[in-house]
Parts: C-alpha cells; structure tokens; sequence
C-alpha cells in the first residue's frame, strides 16, 4: 500500500514540468527513505534525478519498495488539473497496476481522482558517484535561464569556464558570437540573489545548448541553481526543493577530438 | 569537431 500526502501539491506540478521533456517514460522508486527517479533522455547525453524525502510529505505510507512505471506527459496531464493550491495525494495498492492522484482543495470543498495504468518499463539505473568538482557556481535560477536561452539565439554550444574572474558563458553561430561574464557577488541585500563561486581550480568545460535548455524548465522550483563542474565529468545542474530534496540534472560535456 | 560524451562515458550500470 502507498499512500503519499504532499500538502504543498505546487511541488509535484513544477517537477512534472521539470521533467517531462527531458524524459518520455521513467520508473518512480518508493522506499521508506522517499520518492525518487532517475532516467536519461533518448540519447543517453542527459540524466534527471528527483528526490523527494519523505519527511518533506505530511503523509508518507509506504509498506515495501515499488516502482511505478509512467509516461511523464501523462502524469503532466492529469497533474495540471490540480490547483496550485490543492493537496495532493498518491495512492497505489500493492499489486495494482494503477496509479491514483488526488487533488483536494486548500477547503476541502473539492475532492478529485485522477487515476492512470502504470507501464513496465525496463530503465537502467547508473550509478553516480560523489564527486569533488573543481568548481561550483551558485546564482539565481532565473539568471542562469536567461543566459541559456540567450546564448542559444546565437550558438549551439556553451563553454563554460571557471576562473578567479568569474563565470564565462561563451558561443558562437554563423552571425557571432557572444560572451557573458558572471562576477563573484555576495553584497546583495537578499541571498537568492547572490552569485557564488566556489573555485578548487580553472575549469573549461562545452556543453550542447538545448540541454541546458530544458534542464532550466525546473526554474520555478528554486531560487537559485547550482552548476558543478569538473574536467572529467558531467556538469551537475541542481535545483533544490524546499525542505524536500531536489531535481538534479546531468549533462556530458562535448569531447574535443 | 567535437564528440558529444554520454552518459556511459563516465558512470556504470548499476
């Protein structure tokens, strides 16, 4: 029996549209520690990973491990009928082969019950690592969208580097290029604003645009992102959800020949 | 030219 009561339903929502682009179809792992995916996209260049402990849901019921199996645009479908103030709950009985989500409103005068077929799907699960990275950039999530899409006007790929000046975000495309330096600034009067870079060393790193792109669909769960690089690994764009856990993205750099 | 990496390129199946 699952049973997850999440009173802050608003999180849930901004997940879905975190994710659903990025990935078609994933398996959500219930345990008793919380609610977690992983899974690539198509071409195996990006890996999304969601954590939701389950200190962080009013209710967690969670009687034995499952994996539920769901197309991400189907779960965003019935997941946009939910105010954005509504309770929502996730319900499974063990063996059943549905999925319940129920959305009561903040008065309880509205009760509904979106139920959908769960899918077997056969997903890899890779292993990530804790890693030191070179360098960490903190900024506001909003900035780092609007650089994203910027710079995707005019190129197709983002270098990103690291180095005691700041943060550089350079492309170039057939009608220029473009280069967007972020300084270190903590003197802002409120944190989420602040930009901070924690450097171990230089780092340079290219990376394919439109992947940086969807990954900053989850700007509306955070403030803030934080950007982990290090030479020899994927960048780690992370979002963190309040007091719950987070949505992380992984992204192979290009690889010079 | 640059070769896009993978995912495989730096973490295992599990």
């Amino acid at each position: 029996m699952l049973e997850l009561r999440l009173v802050q339903g608003s999180l849930l929502k901004k997940v879905l549209e975190a994710i659903k682009e990025l990935v078609t179809d994933a398996n959500f792992d219930c345990s008793a520690t919380g609610f977690s995916l992983q899974a690539m996209d198509s071409s195996h260049v990006a890996l999304v990973a969601l954590l939701l402990r389950s200190e962080g849901f009013e209710h967690y019921r969670c009687d034995r491990n499952l994996s539920m199996g769901m197309n991400l645009g189907n779960v965003s479908k019935m997941l946009r009928c939910a105010g954005s103030d509504d309770i929502i709950t996730i319900k499974a009985d063990d063996g059943s082969d549905t999925v319940t989500f129920m959305f009561e409103s903040p008065n309880q005068d509205k009760i509904a019950d979106f139920e959908m077929k769960l899918m077997d799907i056969d997903s890899e699960h890779l292993g990530i690592p804790d890693a030191e990275y070179q360098a960490i950039v903190r900024m506001p999530s909003g900035e780092f969208a609007r650089i994203c899409k910027d710079l995707s006007s005019i190129g197709d790929t983002v270098i990103i580097s690291v180095t005691k000046e700041g943060v550089k975000f350079s492309t170039a495309g057939d009608i220029g290029t473009a280069n967007i330096v972020c300084r270190q600034n903590k003197t802002v009067d409120k944190p989420e604003e602040a930009t901070v870079i924690e450097m171990q060393e230089p780092v340079s790193l290219t990376f394919a645009l439109r992947y940086l792109n969807s990954f900053t669909k989850a700007t509306p769960l955070s403030e803030t992102v934080s950007i982990s690089l290090s030479s020899d690994l994927p960048v780690v764009v992370e979002y963190k959800i309040a007091d719950m856990g987070y949505v992380r993205y992984y992204l192979a750099p290009k690889i010079e020949e | 030219g640059s070769l896009q990496g993978t995912m495989y390129n730096f973490y295992e199946n599990c």
